[in-house]
């Protein structure tokens, strides 16, 4: 797994997740990324990749809108210009 | 474990 540092350099986060507790995909995984947005702009992320926590709070055990709550939060915080991703490209519950 | 994860339900997607 890697941490992975996100600037809000853009307006919006712009990735999809699915997955979260209790899904066939227990923890999220990114499905799109898209184009302008943070995510992007990074070069960080990659579609596939199966986030682990976010600033350090893990996604294990949470629920797919919880999940997407916690990175949504953290990209809104105005306490933070960035988000930091720890991510593996292992899809697998760990 | 592996019947287990083919009845769990497929995930709704979300953009952030």
């Amino acid at each position: 797994s890697a941490l992975m540092r996100v600037a809000k350099s853009a307006s919006t986060l712009g990735i999809a997740i699915e997955g979260g507790a209790n899904t066939r995909q227990p923890l999220p995984r990114i499905v799109t990324i898209q184009r302008g947005g943070s995510a992007h702009n990074s070069g960080q992320l990659k579609v596939g990749q199966v986030i682990l926590e976010v600033n350090g709070v893990s996604l294990r055990g949470k629920e797919h809108r919880e999940a997407a709550r916690l990175i949504a939060e953290a990209f809104k915080t105005k306490e933070k210009d960035y988000i930091d991703f720890l991510i593996t490209e292992l899809n697998v519950a760990l | 474990v592996r019947e287990k994860r083919l009845t769990l339900p497929p995930s709704e997607i979300t953009m952030l």
